[in-house]
């Protein structure tokens, strides 16, 4: 395919994202604006609901982000690990890339270095996230990441405190098993 | 998630990766996506690569940093794709994981395992993204 290019993965709903960032290279915008905002066009529209707020809630039924992006022609990386209550991620994991040293940042701390380049702080749940919380938690909080703890991850909700013989024969990584139904970013 | 990977006219690459991860994860859990080589990599000199999949496992592999790899030491993006789904599968045989690989040239494939992956892309002149669908290996 001729340059300027764009690919990503997923089609259907994620494609908003090489529109965007097509259409910000044939507008002489550099390579690294381009997929900033391309992805920021799918974390406004939530594509898929696996990108931006109101996705993905965690066991406490927060929505947290992840994101990084990496300078081609000079390897330079900024990533945002966990950012809560920061929707635009992309935005400030390339604001990790343009103003500091380091790579990536976590967290809250994450979210205080959002919030001191202009970002604001909101609440990332949606109605959506809620609801697909509480129908997690009434379902027995199935599935989760559980492994090797009382009372059984299996059946049961937490809290949960780690068996006395250790972790349990299923844990991934021993034997490759048992990660089905267990989901994915 | 999405990663994308862009190439400029002047054979500038970026890459990137935007996702609010895993349902139901344990508060503090970060997945692949934020890491360089699992959810995305570049190098300008060879190509690019975004992934997604169960991040718990593919951020153990850097499947883009081994694309990419791949690519700077010959391979084809197709068969760069491949070798690196195929590194995780040969541990992890169910994983779901999904890899897009586009050279410094503007030749893209993707490979993927355990569910249809589908990734999308756009150059010059089209006048709409286009959509590719990959069967798992």
């Amino acid at each position: 395919t001729a340059p300027p290019v764009v690919i990503h993965t997923w089609g259907g709903p994620f494609t908003v994202a090489a529109d965007a960032a097509h259409d910000a290279l044939t507008n002489a915008r550099s390579v690294l604006d381009a997929v900033q905002i391309g992805g920021a066009a799918c974390e406004n529209n939530q594509c898929d609901g696996t990108v931006g707020y109101g996705g993905s809630p965690s066991e406490n039924c927060e929505t947290t982000l992840d994101a990084m992006i990496m300078d081609g022609n000079t390897l330079n990386v900024g990533a945002v690990g966990a950012l809560r209550r920061v929707k635009h991620a992309i935005a400030v994991a390339r604001h990790v890339l343009e103003y500091t040293g380091h790579t990536m940042l976590v967290g809250d701390s994450a979210t205080l270095f959002a919030a001191q380049n202009g970002f604001k702080e909101e609440d990332l749940a949606t109605d959506q996230s809620r609801d697909m919380c509480e129908h997690w938690k009434r379902n027995q909080c199935q599935p989760n990441s559980w492994i090797g703890v009382v009372p059984d991850p299996k059946s049961s909700c937490g809290p949960y405190t780690p068996l006395e013989n250790g972790a349990s024969e299923t844990a991934p990584g021993q034997d490759g098993g048992d990660i089905k139904g267990r989901g994915h970013d | 998630t999405i990663s994308l990977v862009a190439l400029g006219k002047d054979g500038s690459m970026a890459a990137g990766t935007t996702t609010n991860g895993k349902a139901y994860k344990i508060p503090g859990r970060v997945g692949d996506g934020p890491i360089a080589g699992s959810g995305s990599y570049v190098d300008s000199l060879v190509g690019g690569c975004g992934a997604t999949g169960d991040g718990d496992l593919m951020m153990r592999f850097l499947p883009c940093y081994q694309a990419v790899e791949n690519m700077r030491r010959g391979m084809s993006p197709a068969a760069a794709a491949e070798d690196a789904v195929r590194r995780m599968v040969k541990r992890f045989p169910d994983i779901q994981a999904g890899v897009v690989v586009m050279n410094n040239k503007g030749e893209h494939a993707a490979a993927a395992s355990g569910w249809h992956f589908t990734y999308s892309f756009r150059g010059q002149g089209m006048n709409k993204t286009h959509v590719v669908q990959v069967d798992p290996i």
